[in-house]
């Protein structure tokens, strides 16, 4: 452990805070994609299939519950008790293509041809798409709610730090894992044009808008 | 190199 991870990791659950803390407080899933939100479910489910069988830490056990748990119930906050306040009509990006594609890239891109592997590597492919739907959302909006736009923030804050991680990992305990780099530079790279507005309006004390 | 890969990170 190092403190990119741990801060990474700490951004990674001050997220999840937000977006409950969004929805619950303000009764409301306005500007929230449910289908981002179904993809991250998607994600952990995969990326932690073992998560009762191999035993890592206690940290990382109960992170992975954390994260499974906490996916499922903001799906289903949003499908059932705010059903109402989603924006349907606006959260239309086809999630088919992101899975039809992270499944030909882990078909690809794997450390094993076994059914753990391969799913591990379409979760990590699927989450460095996953955000896609909620930015086109945003990008549609042209304007959000601050509390949206931290929540946001602090995801990508979450796979930027993982990038240092990766780098001290490589130098000082000899791990290099390529498919979780790639793929988290994607990830980051898809960030980096939020990051820049992000910076020019929400950290000037600005309404997030897109110019 | 590979067989470092464990899946120890989140």
């Amino acid at each position: 452990m190092n403190l990119f991870r741990l801060g990474g990791d700490l951004a990674h659950l001050v997220s999840i805070f937000i977006l409950l803390q969004k929805i619950t407080a303000n009764k409301s899933a306005a500007g929230i994609s449910i289908k981002t939100q179904i993809l991250y479910s998607i994600v952990y489910v995969t990326r932690y299939i073992d998560v009762f069988t191999k035993w890592i830490s206690l940290y990382t056990f109960v992170m992975k519950l954390i994260f499974i748990a906490s996916s499922f119930y903001t799906v289903w906050l949003m499908h059932n008790t705010y059903k109402s306040t989603q924006n349907p009509q606006i959260d239309t990006f086809k999630i088919r293509y992101l899975i039809g594609g992270s499944i030909i890239m882990a078909a690809i891109f794997n450390h094993k041809l076994t059914f753990n592997e391969l799913v591990w590597s379409f979760s990590i492919w699927l989450e460095s798409v996953a955000i896609l739907p909620q930015l086109f959302m945003l990008q549609r909006t042209g304007e959000a709610e601050n509390i949206t736009v931290h929540y946001i923030f602090a995801l990508g804050i979450y796979r930027a730090l993982y990038i240092p991680n990766w780098v001290y990992r490589w130098i000082f305990d000899q791990y290099f894992d390529y498919i979780a780099t790639v793929a988290g530079i994607i990830q980051t790279l898809i960030y980096s044009d939020f990051f820049y507005v992000y910076y020019q309006r929400v950290m000037k004390g600005k309404k997030f808008e897109l110019p | 190199q590979s067989t470092k890969v464990k899946h120890d990170e989140l």
